[in-house]
């Protein structure tokens, strides 16, 4: 049975959707086989492998009580797409019966047949977001060390610790993910104080640091570890890899 | 009456609230009375002016037909402030009577009052979005020089005008705001494509760069004028409120 991991963080543009890739990829090439659940309107992560407007996606699958759309992108390597249509579906969703349980129910399905099932979640702590935690074992907070990014955190462990009690008891955050880190004094003074402030949530050894070679890689619709597999933050990825599996 | 503007980008983490906050600064050092209406339950405008939980809040006014309530932040600069609450009655927004034109008749009762009204939006295309637009005379779209941001773009052009068509037909594009912009190739690149593939939507001649002085300034809890005013992104945000009141 696969263990399922949502990638989460209402703040916008935080590192989610590279982060759901890298570390994907990363599993994939130690062996495991991993499936990317792209759970956000914008579709970030099904565009990344050129995959735009997909016959089926994921908001069919709950809704219509179709088999889950799965697309083979490399070895060991799959992805279940999304795009804008998603958004328009979202009141159906709201209003279907077992509304929050709708992804869960359709993961268990093919659990089975995968290792590793991530879930890039998108900027919001809606209906989409909480459909990815109830499905999920755990789940990864990418977090930029600036000040909005880490204003937001509160209300997301208050919504992660609704879930845990009301729907879905094995819920737990994995860790948090230092992201686009720059050497700055802000970024060092704003990752000590969250480490600090959330004394009692677990915080990945590694960082990602800024590096232009990610927008690169992304215009060039390739995962960072395919682009560029020697550069500092693809290593990052397959550090937190291992980090990830060991911890 | 006020002109009304919506800061608007569905993809996360674009410096919507960075401009937002900026523009409107500039704007109310300009002379002109200047509200912010934070319209976004991270609340991250209200944030910057020390605003976490207020009393009364933006969502209350339009649903339970209470005033908007208004701080005055600084000389000629005024806030509507949000917080977290707002996201738990997302739905009974989407069920009210009337509910994509709550924001333009709320907005309309103290329009008399100010100058240049502006709406900072979530990174979503839902009923606040929609609000948002609705209500607004015209909208910037900040837009990070990145592959991802560049996806959505089309996305958004289309729900704009799918407003202006059936809702509000004075709603346009004011620009394109290239933000975070750093000088790397693929920065560069990017800029002159969208510029070319968007040839009949206005882009501003200013950008406004990537700089770490933005980050201190959020820490600070103070915008970036009051921070830093003679920095290189403030001065860009003054050239924008100038370039924004003579096109
Ligand atoms: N380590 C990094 N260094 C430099 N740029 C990065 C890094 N990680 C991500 N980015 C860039 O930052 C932007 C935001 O990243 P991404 O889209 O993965 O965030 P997100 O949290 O998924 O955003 P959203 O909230 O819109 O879903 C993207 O343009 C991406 O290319
Ligand atoms: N010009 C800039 N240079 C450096 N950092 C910036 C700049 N503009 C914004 N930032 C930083 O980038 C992050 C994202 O900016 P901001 O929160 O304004 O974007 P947003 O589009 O409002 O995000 P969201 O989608 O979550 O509402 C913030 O941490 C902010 O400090
Ligand atoms: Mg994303
Ligand atoms: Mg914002």
């Amino acid at each position: 049975k696969a263990k399922i991991i949502s990638m989460v963080n209402h703040k916008g543009g935080v590192g989610k959707t590279t982060s759901t890739i890298n570390l994907g990829k990363a599993l994939a090439i130690s062996g495991f086989k991993v499936l990317l659940v792209d759970f956000d309107s914008q579709g970030n992560t099904s565009q990344c492998f050129g995959v735009y407007t997909p016959d089926e996606q994921v908001i069919d699958a709950i809704l219509d009580n179709k088999e889950l759309p799965i697309i083979e992108i490399a070895e060991n390597f799959y992805l279940s797409p999304s795009n804008i249509k998603m958004a328009y579906r979202e009141t159906d969703l709201v209003n279907s019966i077992g509304n929050e349980k709708r992804l869960r129910n359709k993961l268990n399905e093919i659990s089975d047949k995968f290792d590793f099932i991530l879930i890039d979640c998108p900027p919001a702590l809606n209906i989409f977001t909480t459909n990815a935690l109830v499905a999920s074992d755990m789940c990864i907070v990418p977090l930029q060390p600036e000040a909005y990014a880490f204003y937001g955190v509160e209300n997301l462990f208050n919504r992660i610790y609704e879930i845990r009690q009301h729907v879905n008891n094995t819920l737990n955050v994995k860790g948090i993910l230092f992201t686009m880190v720059s050497n700055t004094l802000v970024h060092k003074q704003m990752i000590d104080f969250v480490k600090e402030q959330y004394k009692h949530i677990p915080v990945f050894n590694v960082s990602i640091e800024r590096a232009t070679i990610i927008q690169q890689s992304q215009v060039a619709q390739k995962d960072l570890l395919t682009y560029a597999p020697k550069s500092a933050p693809a290593m990052q990825y397959m550090e937190l890899a291992k980090e990830f599996i060991t911890i």
